[in-house]
C-alpha cells in the first residue's frame, strides 16, 4: 500500500458516499445517470466475486463490501425510492454498446481463461467506460449540479491516482498489470474534458455549465 | 510466478 493507492481508494469511497448523500439529502436523483450506476454495480459485482474465494486483508474485504452495497443502494434510490425524480428522458445512452464489446474483449484479452479471471477482466474494461452514460447525460442537459461535479471529480481522480500507484509499483516492486494500466489510462482520459471544466469553473465557485 | 494473480487492489 502506497500513498497513491490509499488516496485513490479514499477518493473512490468519497465519490460513492457523495453520490449517496446527494440523492438522500436532496431527495432527488436528477442529473444522475441510472445507466452509469447499473454499469458500476455490474463492475463491482463481477470484480469482487473473489470475496468468496480469496482473502487478502480486512481492509480489502471491507472496501469491496462497501462498494457493492453502496452501488446497489444507489440503484435502489434511483429506480425505486426516488424514481419520480429520475431523469429518464435524458439518460438514453445505449449501455449494450458498452457491455457487449467489453464482454467480447474480456473473452479475448485476459490473463487466464477462467470464469473469475474473465469476469475480473470484463469488470476492468467495463469500469473504464462506465461513466460515459453519465457524461452523456451532462452533455445533453448542458450542466451539472455542483455536488454532482464533486462526485465526478472524486470518481475520476481515483483512477488517475491508481495510475500513479502503478508507476510507483512498477519502479519499486516490479509489479505491473497491463490490462489494468491500459484500461486505467482510457478511464482517466475520458474524464480529462470534465477535469478541465471542473478546475476552470467549479473551483472558482461557478456552476458547471458546458460552453454553448 | 505470475504476480497479477494476487489481486490486492480494488
Amino acid at each position: 500500500m502506497n500513498i497513491f493507492r490509499l488516496t485513490g481508494d479514499l477518493s473512490h469511497l468519497l465519490a460513492i458516499l457523495i453520490l449517496l448523500w446527494k440523492i438522500w439529502k436532496t431527495r432527488s436523483c436528477s442529473g444522475i445517470s441510472g445507466r452509469s450506476q447499473i454499469l458500476f454495480a455490474t463492475v463491482y459485482t463481477a470484480r469482487y466475486l473473489d470475496l468468496f474465494t480469496n482473502f487478502v486483508s480486512v481492509y480489502n474485504s471491507v472496501m469491496k463490501i462497501i462498494f457493492i452495497a453502496a452501488a446497489f443502494a444507489t440503484l435502489y434510490l434511483i429506480y425505486v425510492k426516488f424514481k419520480a425524480t429520475y431523469d429518464r428522458n435524458h439518460d438514453t445512452f445505449r449501455i449494450e454498446f458498452l457491455l457487449a464489446p467489453c464482454a467480447l474483449l474480456a473473452l479475448i484479452l485476459n490473463h487466464e481463461f477462467t470464469i473469475l479471471e474473465v469476469l475480473w477482466t470484463f469488470s476492468i474494461y467495463l469500469e473504464s467506460v462506465a461513466i460515459l452514460p453519465q457524461l452523456f447525460l451532462v452533455s445533453k442537459t448542458g450542466e451539472a449540479e455542483t455536488i454532482t461535479s464533486h462526485y465526478l471529480f472524486a470518481l475520476g481522480s481515483y483512477r488517475a491516482l491508481y495510475l500513479l500507484n502503478w508507476i510507483y509499483r512498477y519502479y519499486f516492486e516490479g509489479f505491473f498489470d497491463l490490462i489494468a494500466i491500459v484500461a486505467g489510462i482510457v478511464q482517466t482520459v475520458l474524464y480529462c474534458d470534465f477535469f478541465y471544466l471542473y478546475i476552470t469553473r467549479v473551483i472558482k465557485g461557478r456552476a458547471l455549465k458546458l460552453p454553448a | 510466478e505470475d504476480q497479477t494473480r494476487v489481486k490486492d487492489e480494488l
